[in-house]
């Protein structure tokens, strides 16, 4: 694309199919390419990359900062919510070993007591970050919440990591257990929810955002942890959730290994897209 | 719907609600926007219209009073065509009959080696399910819990980092046993990853498994058909398991899929118990696909 001197059809087509290819779904991409479409001849080809960087800065600025939300002197709450086999508990591993290199205390809690072996995964996990986890493996997952709100205030943690099981949005009584999940954090730990992060694997297609609009309704989500990136897939779906939505991403997991994690970066994001 | 938006756009053109060769490409853009939304790759987007266009330009479309409807009849028919291939029941050659599961993570792979051992088991076999995924923390955990759900033995090595060497000693372990059939739960992988490809060649090289049933995510997008096509021609697939369909995905992975790689689906995966693995149904994933 480079060796073109202005921006035409064939320049435009190419650029839609590789959005389309990504990910971002037909009504961004044209979107996108429509308003490139009008704005053509004022830019050259070569200034394609800085142009489309800035145009999905503004695309999603309306989400607001993808930044991790973590207030100190208290404890914060990370609720942890998604599809099944996204990456929930890998991604807590991660975090809970980002956080313990900070200097922070931290408490895992295994809120999934449904799937086979959930909480064992969770626990090597948290040995491997070396911090502490509360599990109860027959019981209620509201109630494994409950009882590790009350440790981290009582033993001053700086951080609570729930870890959730995975559900589809559609199924209606497993999104009532989320809301009575999140209801419970409320009651116990008012103000104390710094995160509500909804966990999306980056091969998902056009149903990631049917998946944040339903789980934003239940457990009013405060950002996207996009997983696999390690992968060909690009994610684009976290564009729409942003612009649709006004949710951020906010992490990005990038291999299965306890380092793989690194803040969302919209000029990185983009140049992974285009190169 | 789809049908509804084809009839405007055909409307919108002709002014008489009747398909002409001019006003085809706009009707079959429309169907191109359905199946991109749908999660259908692009790739296999254009191959697809491209075959219907003949079809849709046929006497029929062009004579129909109610083209728009036509089209979309054309369109359920060709999929319903594509995803069906024959109905290929699972292999029981071999002794032990090898049953190899694989695939990206987070899948389905393990849940699916259970549910499909409790049905292999029902047809009247004797399966033995193998752990070996040595990376993934508490897989072989996972497998074992499972097992235990569907009464069916979990054959597990918990200091062994050797996949090659755990399935050997499966298979010993079930000829000298008296089980007539394996399935492989393998761990979860990128198709770019060589040294994990590389370890799936292995294993198909020294077992040559009867079934090598690559486990797609059905809410997957646009990156289905370069990981299913690249698992096939490194390994050489004999099927598909599309996963978590009780979801509410339009599911168009699974047309990428079947035609990247010209292998059937044999399976649905329904939920997350123990009884949810159906049959696969070519009309109502077409349905499903349409929206
Ligand atoms: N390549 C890669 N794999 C990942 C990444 N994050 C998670 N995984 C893998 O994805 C698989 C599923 O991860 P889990 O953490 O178990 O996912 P989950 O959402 O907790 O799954 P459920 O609790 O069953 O819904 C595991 O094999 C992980 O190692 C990532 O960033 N890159
Ligand atoms: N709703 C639903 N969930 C499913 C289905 N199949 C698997 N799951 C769930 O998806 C998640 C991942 O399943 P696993 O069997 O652990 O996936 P996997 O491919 O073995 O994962 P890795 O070994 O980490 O690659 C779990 O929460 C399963 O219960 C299905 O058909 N429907
Ligand atoms: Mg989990
Ligand atoms: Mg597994």
């Amino acid at each position: 694309a480079q060796e073109k001197e202005e921006i035409d059809d064939d320049l435009l087509d190419e650029m839609e199919e590789k959005l389309i290819r990504a990910d971002l779904g037909v009504d961004t991409a044209v979107q996108v390419i429509e308003k490139l479409r009008d704005n053509k001849n004022k830019i050259k080809p070569s200034q394609l990359s800085n142009y489309f960087k800035d145009e999905f800065k503004e695309l999603i600025k309306g989400a607001g900062t993808g930044q991790i939300n973590l207030k100190p002197g208290q404890l914060n709450i990370f609720l942890i919510t998604g599809v099944n086999g996204s990456g929930k508990t890998t991604l807590i591993g991660k975090l809970a070993y980002k956080f313990r290199q900070q200097g922070r205390k931290v408490l895992v809690a295994a809120g999934d007591t449904f799937r086979a072996a959930a909480e064992d995964q969770l626990e090597i996990w948290s040995k491997r970050a070396g911090v502490d986890i509360v599990r109860q493996d027959d019981a209620d997952p509201a109630s494994v919440v409950y009882n590790a709100i009350q440790k981290a205030k009582a033993e001053n943690y700086d951080v609570l990591l729930v870890d959730t099981a995975g559900r589809l949005h559609n199924r209606f009584n497993l999104m009532e257990e989320l809301r009575k999940i999140k209801k419970v954090i409320d009651r116990e730990a008012p103000g104390l929810l710094s995160e509500s992060l909804l966990v999306i694997d980056a091969t998902v297609g056009q149903n990631g955002l049917k998946q944040a609009e339903v789980f934003q309704e239940a457990v009013s989500l405060t950002g996207v942890g996009l997983t696999k990136l390690d992968g060909t897939a690009k994610g684009g779906i976290v564009m729409a959730i942003a612009k649709e939505l006004g949710i951020p991403i906010k992490l990005v997991g990038v291999g299965e290994k306890m380092e793989d994690l690194k803040s969302f970066n919209a000029e990185e994001y983009v140049e992974a897209l285009f190169s | 719907t789809l049908s509804e938006r084809l009839q405007n756009t055909i409307k919108d053109i002709s002014g008489k609600g009747k398909i002409t060769e001019e006003n085809m490409n706009d009707a079959l853009r429309e169907v191109r926007r359905a199946l991109l939304e749908a999660d259908v790759s692009l790739k296999v987007v254009k191959a697809f219209i491209s075959n219907i266009k003949d079809k849709a330009i046929g006497e029929e479309v062009l004579k129909s009073i109610t083209p728009g409807q036509q089209l979309v009849k054309i369109v359920y028919d060709e999929l319903v065509q594509l995803l069906g291939g024959q109905n290929v029941p699972i292999s029981t050659e071999g002794k032990p009959n090898i049953i190899m599961l694989f695939g990206l993570q987070g899948s389905g792979k393990t849940t699916t080696a259970a549910k499909l051992a409790l049905k292999i088991r029902k047809g009247g076999r004797n399966p033995l399910i193998v752990a070996a995924d040595v990376y993934r923390p508490a897989a072989i955990k996972q497998l074992q819990s499972l097992g235990k759900q569907v009464n069916i033995p979990v054959y597990a090595e918990e200091d062994s980092k050797d996949v090659r060497q755990i399935v050997t000693s499966a298979i010993k372990f079930a000829k000298d046993e008296g089980y007539n059939s394996v399935i492989v739960d393998t761990a979860g992988r990128l198709q770019i990853d060589t040294e994990l490809m590389a370890e799936l060649l292995i294993l198909d090289r020294l077992f040559e498994p009867a079934e090598k049933l690559l486990v797609i995510d059905s809410m997957m997008g646009q990156e289905a058909v370069n990981v299913a096509q690249t698992f096939d021609e490194q390994l050489g697939i004999t099927g598909i398991v599309m996963t978590k369909l009780d979801g509410d995905s339009r599911g168009g992975a699974a047309l990428s899929v079947v035609q990247s790689t010209g292998k059937p689906v044999k399976f649905a995966g329904m939920g997350e118990k123990m009884d949810a693995l159906e049959p696969f149904y070519p009309e109502r994933m077409a349905q499903r696909i349409l929206g």
